[in-house]
């Protein structure tokens, strides 16, 4: 792929804070 | 080579690279290393108003294309133009010799440039949150699906940061200006800085 946020997995962080704690805190 | 480049992040915890250690492993504990600051760039995005209002995949893409811009306002300051040395986030000040050493070239002298016009506009805190929030709105719109709702967004915080910028330094017709020639400069910067992760990808 050719996406630099992918590559960092940027887009899973973001993802993750963005939909709230509830994933964070099981994690 | 690889290791070098961590090394060179402002963002990296651990500069120190462990030789030990898979490129894997390292590649790990940069993100790790990075990830506070990228949630607290989506806690800012929250309290944007009228960001909420967004649908979710257009938060998400602005975010995913807009995180590095916002990092670099809100990290400015660790780039000492006077002395030319970049504290890292781990707390370590490294010189420019240094930094170029490690790999740093073009990429760290346009961060040094835009550090040291951002800081000559002397922002107060309230200005630097509200022009974040533009750059965070104006960042690349490739995958946006409303364009027209984050346009109107964009819009509603350019004018209130330009009443606010107006306010605070009425006699100075032109910092309002400076401070939006400050937004292609990021886009460049943000351009430079996905080339070099695009060199340095980690199957």
């Amino acid at each position: 792929f050719s996406d630099p946020a992918s590559n960092l997995g940027l887009e899973d962080i973001i993802r993750k804070a963005l939909m709230g704690t509830v994933e964070e805190r099981q994690e | 080579s690889r290791k070098d480049i961590l090394l060179a992040c402002p963002m990296n915890m651990h500069p120190q690279t462990d030789p030990d250690k898979t490129p894997q492993e390292i590649w790990e504990d940069f993100s790790l290393s990075f990830t506070p600051a990228v949630r607290e760039v989506v806690q800012f995005a929250k309290h944007i108003p009228g960001f909420s209002s967004l649908s979710q995949n257009d938060q998400i893409t602005l975010l995913k294309a807009g995180t590095f811009e916002v990092l670099m306002v809100r990290f400015a300051s660790l780039f000492n133009v006077k002395e030319k040395t970049v504290t890292f986030i781990s707390g370590t000040t490294y010189s420019l010799e240094t930094l170029k050493n490690m790999g740093m070239g073009t990429l760290l002298e346009t961060m040094f440039d835009f550090s040291e016009k951002l800081s000559a506009l002397e922002l107060s805190a309230e200005e630097l949150s509200l022009f974040t929030a533009v750059v965070l709105v104006s960042t690349d719109r490739y995958g946006i699906q409303n364009v027209k709702s984050v346009e109107m967004l964009q819009d509603n915080l350019i004018k209130a940061l330009r009443t606010l910028v107006s306010k605070n330094a009425p006699g100075d017709v032109s910092r309002f200006t400076k401070l939006l020639l400050r937004l292609p400069e990021l886009r460049t910067l943000n351009n430079m800085h996905s080339e070099k992760l695009l060199s340095f990808r980690i199957d």
